[in-house]
């Protein structure tokens, strides 16, 4: 299947891993079971290399300005960004809550982190999400072992660096686990 | 392994590099 895969092109700088963007918006009518979560989430590009990723990233809508109840992906190539998916099942997320006007910024500067390799965990970050809402954005950051502390704080105090969050900013973490309950 | 590690202001330059449009 190597036929298909995704890698630099001539010159360009490549990236640890390759990632896809993935994009979800939720229709009202349907009831949010994992299986219309599975049909309302598609998959929209894979990038190899910063030019790639900038390629791409650039003629994206900026999730400052979507409306509705929708999302933007970046996960590792071959991870879903779903619970469900194997490298997910034992993981969690860091959530930050953005109060309007923020997402944009807060969003780029994050997958920036994620791609360019700041958090220093190995093989552990999953990949990330901004989730547009009506009264507030959410940031989140998935890691495939919700039970390693040493990871889990090393990925909140680099994103704190990396976002420039001011130090009474209520940073979550939750499981996997806890969000299927 | 090594791990291929670009910081931001990089990254942010390379958006503008001409390989990149």
């Amino acid at each position: 299947n190597n036929r298909h895969k995704v890698s630099p092109g001539a010159g360009e700088h490549p990236l640890q891993y390759n990632y896809t963007f993935w994009f979800s918006r939720r229709t009202p009518s349907r009831p949010s079971s994992s299986q219309s979560y599975e049909q309302n989430i598609r998959q929209i590009g894979t990038v190899a290399s910063v030019e790639q990723f900038w390629r791409f990233y650039s003629h994206l809508i900026r999730p400052g300005d979507l409306s509705g109840h929708s999302d933007f992906h970046l996960f590792k190539e071959g991870i879903k960004p779903m619970w469900e998916d194997e490298c997910n099942r034992g993981g969690g997320k860091w959530i930050i809550r953005l109060r309007k006007g923020l997402a944009s910024r807060f969003w780029e500067n994050m997958i920036l982190a994620m791609v360019g390799e700041q958090f220093m965990v190995g093989e552990e970050i999953c990949g990330a999400v901004v989730s547009v809402r009506f009264q507030e954005d959410i940031l989140s950051i998935w890691n495939r072992t919700s039970n390693d502390q040493t990871t889990t704080s090393r990925i909140r105090d680099t994103l704190r660096r990396v976002l420039n969050l001011p130090s009474n900013t209520i940073m979550e973490y939750k499981t996997h686990n806890d969000s299927l309950r | 392994g090594t791990r291929i590690i670009y910081d931001r202001k990089f990254l942010l330059e390379c958006r503008s590099s001409p390989v990149a449009k």
